[in-house]
């Protein structure tokens, strides 16, 4: 554990609280892609599995429980509780062309042939690109509210973090996985527009809205 | 080569 691998930890935390808490307080889902919260569902899923296999620590078994729970209570208030605030002619990016391709890919470039590494390799695949239905909401929308892009702001956050983790831990501890690595930077780099967005508007006070 | 055969990142 380092100050960037908790910094992204509580990054990660806080952005599936905000959500959490905004749909919550607002009794709406509005602007929100609910495509983006089944892929992040599937992606703890697959990646936790491990909580029956093997422990780490009270920490890390904590945080897995935690992000499972937070994410299915976050379907559950978009598809069931606050259904009707969900805003699914907007949400109209095709999942299945983000979950094919993730699966094949895990069958090609995994470290071991288990079912476990695979479905592991999988979710790392899958979170790199799971935020794409919501990024391509708020462009088919043209604007995010204010605490949907602190949510983004945050999420995005938490991988960037990660990888200056994996420069330290690189350094100091001799790890290096590609994997990881290399799908943290696609994921970090699909969020560049939008931080430019956040930091020119949003920081300033403004709302995120698109030219 | 990779060492992250157990899994201690989130």
């Amino acid at each position: 554990m380092n100050i960037f691998r908790l910094s992204g930890d509580l990054s990660h935390l806080l952005a599936i609280l905000l959500l959490l808490v905004k749909i919550w307080k607002t009794r709406s889902c509005a602007g929100i892609s609910g495509k983006s919260q089944i892929l992040f569902a599937i992606v703890y899923t697959t990646r936790y599995l491990d909580l029956f296999t093997s422990f780490v620590s009270v920490y890390n078994s904590f945080m897995k429980v935690v992000f499972l729970t937070a994410s299915y209570g976050t379907l559950y208030l978009m598809f069931f509780k606050f259904k009707p605030t969900y805003d699914h002619n907007h949400d109209s990016f095709r999942i299945l062309y983000l979950i094919i391709p993730s699966l094949v890919l895990s069958f090609i470039i995994v470290h071991v042939y288990t079912v476990m590494e695979i479905l592991w390799t999988y979710s790392i695949y899958l979170e790199a690109v799971a935020i794409m239905p919501q990024l391509f909401m708020v462009s088919r929308t043209g604007e995010a509210e204010t605490i949907t892009s602190h949510y983004l702001f945050a999420l995005g956050s938490y991988r960037a973090l990660y990888i200056l983790n994996w420069i330290y831990r690189y350094y100091t501890e001799d790890f290096l996985d590609m994997i990881v690595i290399i799908a943290g930077i696609v994921q970090t780099i699909l969020y560049c527009d939008f931080f430019y967005l956040y930091i020119t508007k949003v920081l300033k006070g403004k709302r995120l809205s698109l030219p | 080569y990779q060492k992250n055969n157990q899994k201690d990142e989130l």
